[in-house]
């Protein structure tokens, strides 16, 4: 099972 | 005051065409250095990453950094009214709640302006760190664009895999499987027609069609896209604009559970 991941799982608010 | 000079509008208009169709609006921030735009998708499973340097303006003039919250659907409708050869003005006064785009014809005798509400958007920006990428894979942005217009009749998902030997996109569904490799090349006469891979570590990730094929709207900016992987982080996916700068676009990948 795959699950998308989100730009959150990378970057913090600058 | 903010006002920018473009003898070529058709660049505006393809770096519309790059970026309508993930986002709905977004900010122009403008300052000295040019402007800059970075807006996540609705989902925020992407981001869009662009930067138009000053220089590449053929007039460019900034007096006070200025954020212009733009709905592309209201741009794109002013920037059809513009020919591809017409010489485009873009003025906003500091601290203005519109801006004027206008459009001259080559020979003078046709001038427009439209004039377009800002609108406000939330200002809020994601730090991205600089990182060393394991794999930079170069190739033509018309065969990137091809790529993955045919493996998305597959499946959703596309698995990007490069080695040193080269680089794989795959995609499986109902229909079957697709697999489309591409070798580096060896000799080509046009540097745009090349693959060129650099790897420090091989690298197999999975990546939604859609975004990739949302991407490839970027194509008629540039000859050449360039691929950006790590282990587990997003793909960086990259157009430059002649003279001005680039577009980049991240996506984040999908993850076994």
């Amino acid at each position: 099972n795959q699950t998308q991941r989100t730009m959150h799982n990378y970057f913090e608010w600058a | 005051m903010f006002e920018a000079r473009l003898v070529q509008c058709s660049m505006l208009k393809k770096v519309l065409e790059a970026i309508k169709e993930l986002l709905n609006e977004a900010t122009f921030d403008c300052s000295d250095a040019g402007i800059q735009l970075q807006a996540m998708d609705n989902s925020h499973v992407s981001l869009v990453s662009l930067n138009l340097r000053s220089d590449g303006f053929d007039k460019y003039r900034c007096d006070r950094n200025l954020s212009m919250g733009i709905n592309l659907a209201s741009m794109t409708k002013i920037m059809k009214c513009a020919g591809n050869d017409d010489v485009l003005t873009i003025k906003a006064q500091d601290n203005a709640d519109n801006v004027m785009f206008m459009f001259e014809s080559q020979n003078q005798e046709k001038v427009s302006d439209y004039d377009m509400k800002l609108i406000n958007l939330d200002q809020e920006h994601l730090g991205i760190p600089e990182t060393d990428y394991s794999c930079i894979i170069k190739m033509p942005s018309g065969e990137f664009a091809r790529i993955c217009r045919d493996l998305s009749q597959f499946g959703e998902s596309v698995v990007i895999s490069c080695t040193k030997e080269g680089v794989k996109f795959s995609a499986a569904g109902d229909v079957g499987a697709a697999n489309i490799k591409l070798a580096q090349t060896a000799n080509v006469d046009k540097e745009e027609e090349a693959v060129t891979i650099e790897m420090q570590e091989p690298v197999t990730l999975t990546f939604a069609c859609r975004y990739l094929n949302s991407f490839t709207k970027a194509t008629a900016l540039s000859p050449q896209v360039q691929l950006s992987m790590s282990a587990d982080v997003p793909l960086v996916v990259e157009y430059k604009i002649g003279d001005f700068g680039h577009i980049r676009y991240y996506l984040a990948p999908k993850i076994e559970e």
